[in-house]
């Protein structure tokens, strides 16, 4: 039987890790 | 404001702060004023409580996210539930350029293992990656989450006992070194030229 739907690529620490980012970057703006 | 010995409350000893962290003496005095303009955003009490860390660090002001709540606990190592500024820095250096990747799995292992039970569950992985699509408003079946969340455990769980303890983690990460990139702030390095003014109020000559 043929898997139908794409392959996971993503696994899923990358994506959480879009979520638990800390972000000064606007404190750093020229 | 001030102590006896005329340093800012908060910045007492910023040799011994730069000793144990990634940090020089002259960043950590740049490092204070980057604290003291968090610390006053909302109250100005040279402390950063929950909701000005979130302004601050995370840019979302909504009223719970389970994120902020992870890692100002992470920071809160006194556990008050508002930040000094020597618990600021020493959490800050893990995500400087320069930190021990070590301290950086660690951290990373803490943030998500959110019952801090020694190792980071299923349930957990589900709830975080739920938690983001609805964050970043991205839609997916729970089939498709599934799907992550098996094909993770397959890359992680090398002992196959459903849970995904520390050493596991460190192998994970060593294989894949993107899972880290959260824990690198690049522009850390840029501290004493973003904030120059530190240069006013230094008390030691840095080496």
């Amino acid at each position: 039987q043929r898997n139908s739907g794409p392959p996971i690529l993503i696994n899923a620490f990358q994506l959480i890790g879009m979520s638990s980012c800390l972000d000064l970057s606007g404190f750093f703006e020229k | 404001c001030c102590d006896l010995n005329n340093q800012p409350r908060g910045l007492e000893d910023p040799e011994l702060l730069a000793r144990e962290t990634v940090f020089s003496v002259s960043e950590i005095e740049a490092l204070y004023e980057l604290f003291k303009r968090i610390s006053s955003a909302v109250i100005d009490d040279g402390l950063i409580n929950k909701e000005e860390f979130q302004l601050a660090l995370f840019k979302i002001n909504k009223k719970e996210s389970l994120f902020v709540d992870r890692v100002f606990d992470l920071f809160d190592t006194k556990h008050s539930g508002i930040l000094g500024f020597e618990e600021f820095a020493r959490a800050l250096s893990v995500f400087h350029p320069n930190a021990l990747v070590d301290d950086k799995i660690e951290f990373s292992f803490q943030l998500y293992d959110l019952k801090q039970q020694g190792f980071i569950e299923r349930q957990e992985v589900k709830q975080m990656v739920v938690t983001t699509l609805a964050e970043s408003g991205m839609n997916l079946s729970d089939d498709v989450i599934e799907n992550i969340i098996n094909k993770t455990f397959e890359q992680a769980d090398t002992k196959h006992d459903g849970k995904i303890d520390k050493e596991e983690w460190k192998n994970l990460v060593l294989r894949h070194p993107s899972l880290l990139k959260n824990m690198t702030l690049q522009y850390l390095k840029d501290i004493t030229t973003t904030f120059p003014s530190f240069v006013f109020h230094s008390q030691v000559d840095d080496t």
